[in-house]
Parts: structure tokens; sequence; C-alpha cells
């Protein structure tokens, strides 16, 4: 994680869901790609972050000073993917569902 | 009644069967991980939907869930009924389609001979070899505690297929009707259209029902958490009754790295928080009547008398924390 880069980008997690408990029921897949979001919003912004224009007015009004206590914009998912998982309900019956925002696939300050 | 249509069940569950040459063959190790029965079909053909939906984003039935209901064998009046209990479905997902399946012993006289010939049982012969016996599907349901036979939904007259094979009805405005009525619980059975001598022998191949719905609470924030996060985790007390069955046999390796050695407090060494003792109203200044290593003030030593002097220090004392001058003179202003 050291060398990773202080602006807002998408940083890799692997999610194993043993770790959270969850592998009794879930039969496939036993663990998934999440990533995860992190990073600077800084001001100024640079477009590799996608700002949207609310970030962008709010960065500027946090580097001016103008009103105190402004945090700079979050650095949070922006596309996100579905993915389907097969598990076992209460009643050990077999079912998938397809769940959407799963996981990362671009970042973005808001 | 329903005639013996051809069943218009979504594209994606004729697959998995039709192309199916061998129904009893293992998709690999995830069937396997189901635990007992996992040979069993309705687990090859769900997780056949989940390798589609995974391999090529192929939504099962154009929904987002798809829900399998495996059978409970009853003999009732001489007759083996299939109970299939549908309380699982949740109230936002809403039904796009249903299909049956169901394993079609062969009927033809050539078959026949075979299966007796395997079978080396001598009264198998004694079936009548004329034309096939037509059977019919009968679906009832019934509300969870009642112990009637339930109200018919459907019947269905089976053509006999020419060899041993599953097959799949459409049974969508069944499972609909019943869920508008409110009774989760489904039985099927198969008839024959004219009487046979004893009760048929069930299939060893045991039905199995498929829902494919959409669940319109998919899209709610946390929706994962309403259908898999099984218990909190992070219990007070004792854990829920429907927990995980031994969530205190936590399987996880703990990854957390055990603390070095006795925890180091910050405050400064031999200016501990005795209490000073109760006398005169004067105040007198805690720190004059602390007994302190730190209390004569030393002349500042040479750098490289320091440093050593640092080092030495260091090694006595290294299991108390040491302060330069400037913090102890602002520790003792204070």
């Amino acid at each position: 994680q050291w060398n990773e880069p202080r602006i807002c980008s998408r940083r890799y997690l692997k999610v194993d869901f043993a770790d959270i408990g969850w592998n009794e029921w879930i039969i496939s897949p036993k663990s998934f790609d999440a990533y995860y979001c992190a990073g600077a919003c800084e001001f100024p912004m640079p477009k590799i972050v996608r700002p949207s224009n609310h970030a962008t007015i709010q960065s500027i009004v946090r580097a001016v000073g103008i009103v105190p206590g402004i945090p700079e914009p979050c650095c949070i998912p922006d596309k996100m993917n579905s993915l389907g998982v097969l598990f076992l309900d209460e009643n050990q019956n077999v079912v998938l569902k397809v769940y959407p925002n799963m996981s990362v696939e671009t970042c973005a300050c808001r | 009644s329903h005639r013996a249509t051809a069943w218009p069940a979504p594209q994606s569950s004729a697959d998995g069967l039709v192309e199916d040459k061998d129904p009893q063959r293992s998709p690999g190790d995830a069937a396997t991980a189901l635990g007992p029965g996992a040979q069993d079909m309705v687990a090859v053909h769900m997780f056949r939907l989940y390798e589609k939906y995974s391999r090529r984003g192929a939504r099962p039935g154009g929904g987002n869930t798809v829900r399998s209901f495996r059978a409970r064998l009853e003999v009732v009046d001489q007759k083996a009924l299939y109970f299939f209990n549908l309380t699982s479905m949740q109230d936002s997902e809403m039904i796009l389609a249903a299909t049956f399946h169901f394993y079609s012993e062969p009927w033809w006289p050539w078959a026949r001979e075979a299966l007796c010939k395997r079978s080396k049982n001598a009264s198998c012969r004694l079936f009548s070899t004329g034309l096939p016996a037509r059977h019919h599907l009968l679906f009832h349901s019934l509300s969870q505690n009642t112990a009637t036979q339930g109200l018919l939904r459907g019947a269905m007259a089976l053509a006999p297929p020419p060899r041993g094979l599953w097959q799949t009805k459409d049974i969508s405005p069944i499972v609909k009707a019943a869920r508008r009525d409110g009774e989760l619980l489904l039985s099927a059975q198969l008839e024959a259209a004219k009487k046979e001598p004893g009760v048929r022998r069930p299939s060893p191949h045991a039905p199995y029902i498929l829902i494919y719905a959409n669940d319109l609470a998919i899209s709610e924030p946390n929706s994962v958490a309403v259908t898999l996060q099984r218990y909190d985790p992070f219990p007070a007390g004792d854990p829920e009754p429907g927990a995980a069955p031994n969530s205190s046999a936590d399987p996880r390796v703990r990854r957390a790295t055990q603390a070095s050695g006795p925890l180091q407090d910050n405050e400064l060494p031999g200016l501990d928080e005795r209490r000073v003792p109760a006398h005169g109203a004067q105040h007198h200044h805690e720190y004059e009547l602390w007994p302190s290593p730190f209390q004569a003030l030393k002349t500042r030593p040479a750098r490289k008398e320091r440093r050593r002097k640092g080092q030495d220090l260091f090694v006595a004392s290294s299991q108390v924390l040491n302060f330069d001058e400037k913090t102890m003179q602002k520790a003792r202003r204070k």
C-alpha cells in the first residue's frame, strides 16, 4: 500500500467470504476482487479523478478559504459491477442472486 | 387444465437440460461443495445458470434471482406426492417464470425390455408392452397447515418420451396463482391415465422447481446483507436463533499479530501520579515532592558525549521512556 498514489484512485482488495464468515452458505464464488477507493481530492483536481461540478466548486471554496471548515471532496466508487452469488437459503435450497454494486470499476471525487 | 404443450420456459432453463446428455454429470468442484445431495440435478442445473451468468453476464431468465426448490416425497393414500415449500420466496421477488423439472422413465417396449433386463425383475415383463400408458401431472396448492389435499391448480397430460430423460414444464400460471392466494405449499403428483397395479415407484431422480424472479429490493442499499448476512458479525451476547449453525466455532483464521511486550504508557518517567500528602493549605508544587532521577538539572554534555550517554541511558533504562531536557523543563513548568 505504501507506494500507492496519493491521488484518488482504485486500490486492490480481494474479499474472501471465509474472512467474513459467510462461506458456510455461499457456494460460489469463494472470493472476489472487490477493490476500494482511496486518495486525495486536492485542489486543483486533475481530470483523472473525474470530479463532479459540485466537487470542483467545493474544492475551490475550500482552497480559497471563504468558508472555514469545508472538507475536500471524497474519493468514492464511480462505476461499479454486479456479482452473481450462488448460495443456500435457510431451507438449504440453492439460490442464485445477481447483486449490483459489489465491486469497483472506477473511482471519482464527489 | 393444461394441454401438454411445449412449455415456453425461459431459454436458460432449457439449455441446461436439453443439451445435457448425462444429467448426472457433475460440473466440477463447486457443485460438490453443496454438501449432501451435491450430485442432485437441481444443484447441477443451478451451477450451470451461475456459470452462464459469471461467464457471459447472461441474466438467468431475464431477472436477477433464481430460486430452486427441492421436492419432499410423501406417500398419501397409496400415491407418491412430491411437496415443494415455496415459503423462502421474498415479497420483493416478482415471479417472471416457474418451471417444473422431472425425470421420465422410458416407456417403449424395447426400452422397457432393456430396463427389465437391467432390473432382472421377473414381474417387470408383466406390464403391457402395448402402447405406453399416458400420464397426468397434477398440481395442488395448500397453505402451510391444512391437512386437505389442497386446491387443484393444474393438470398436464404427458406424452411418454422415447427414452428416459429430464423434462421441463412451464408452471408459471400455477405458481403465480398459488402465491397470489397465499398458498405456498405445492404438491405434484404423477398419475397414470389408466390404473396400474401397485404404487408407481417414484423416480430415483427427484423432481424440482425453479422460480425465475426479479428482486425489486436488490438495488436497495445493503441488499446483500438482507439475504447473506445471517448473523451480526459482532454478536452481543448469544447469537440469534437464526444465526449460522456454528458461528461460535469461527472458522476464520485470526490475522491480528499479538501486541509485542507490555504496552508502554506515555507517562513521563519519575513524574508518576502519586497523591500529594494532605497538609497545610499552602499549595506545593507537586513535582517538588516526587523523588525523581531528573530533579537535579545536569549541564548539557558535548554532542559526542551525549550520544554515547544517550545510548548508555537507553541501554541502562530501556524499559523507561526517556525525554530530552527541553521536554523535561516543559513538564516541570507544568
